[in-house]
């Protein structure tokens, strides 16, 4: 990881892009760079990386100050912002194994987070429906996101959004179902909007699917930790490497606690 | 697209389920919203 330039850490980066001209596509871009904030892409961009506190929070110095950053936050962004620049240019992370998409929504759905209850009815007849709904999109979702399903209803593929950063996969079923629910489908631009916030809220770094010995780099628990890069490694090396290059920040981070300045050496000096 | 990398990664639908069973959510961090009333 080290040795590859910044540039090529996308999976795009291949000789022969595709040149996307969709309006829709094209409008989501100028929304990213017209709220974006130069000084905090400054920051980011000449950061010195200092240690994860968490995994949602991680400590960063920039010139004389220090930084608390939510890594949550920062990590959800650079998913959007990449899967709306790189756009229809995505490698494939492929699944050694199909995932049937019916037993991930029923996961979900047995899961608090789904909020269902008796209500709503059966889960296998919400499951069912999920999987057929899906299974309508396989085109589109695999053509524009590498979000790959095959014809029996199986997830087989993920979008590769940055080399050697494989999303926390405890996060898929509810992934899979809020894909079903969250989605507006119905307009192009918000249907590309908001299946990409879905796609990076599923990406990114959070603190409810990294655990002790998570390592986001794909490895199964069976496999012994010292043959793995632990999540704090995947975290310094890949996810805040590519905030240095691949990251346009909002405005807003500056505001809402996603960025706060802990420390200003010359005022440590007065203290 | 020839040039589309391709990475592998091990998955077992049975071990996933396993792990997916153990796995404790926090629910600080839980949606308040019920996302089957969207279906």
């Amino acid at each position: 990881v080290e040795g590859d330039s910044q540039k090529e850490m996308t999976a795009a980066c291949t000789p022969r892009r595709r040149i996307i001209n969709l309006t829709s596509v094209l409008s989501l871009r100028e929304e990213i760079n017209a709220r974006g904030h130069e000084t905090l892409r400054e920051m980011l961009h000449g950061h010195s990386f200092v240690g994860c506190v968490s995994p949602q929070w991680a400590l960063a110095q920039h010139q004389t100050k220090l930084y608390l950053l939510n890594t949550t936050r920062l990590s959800e962004e650079l998913f959007y912002q990449i899967l709306i620049y790189d756009f229809a240019n995505f490698g494939v992370l492929r699944l050694s194994e199909p995932a049937p998409l019916f037993d991930l929504a029923m996961l979900a759905l047995d899961s608090p987070e789904s909020g269902w209850t008796e209500e709503d009815g059966p889960k296998e007849g919400l499951a069912e429906y999920i999987v057929e709904f899906l299974k309508k999109k396989a085109e589109m979702l695999a053509d524009y996101f590498s979000l790959e399903i095959d014809e029996e209803g199986s997830l087989i593929g993920l979008p590769l959004l940055i080399d050697n950063y494989v999303p926390p996969l405890e996060g898929l079923p509810i992934f899979i179902l809020r894909l079903a629910t969250e989605v507006n489908w119905d307009e192009e631009k918000e249907c590309f909007e908001t299946l990409s916030k879905e796609c990076a809220t599923f990406y990114s770094v959070r603190k409810q699917y990294v655990c002790e010995d998570s390592t986001l780099s794909g490895q199964q628990s069976d496999v012994p930790a010292s043959s793995a890069n632990p999540w704090k490694w995947t975290v310094e090396h890949v996810v805040y490497k590519a905030f240095r290059s691949h990251l346009l920040p909002p405005e807003h981070f500056s505001e809402d606690g996603t960025v706060l300045q802990l420390a200003n050496l010359p005022d440590l000096y007065k203290v | 697209n020839q040039n589309v990398k391709i990475v592998q990664i091990p998955f077992s639908m049975e071990n996933f389920k396993k792990n997916f069973e153990k796995h404790k959510f926090d629910l600080e961090q839980k949606d308040e919203f019920c996302l089957i009333h969207n279906l």
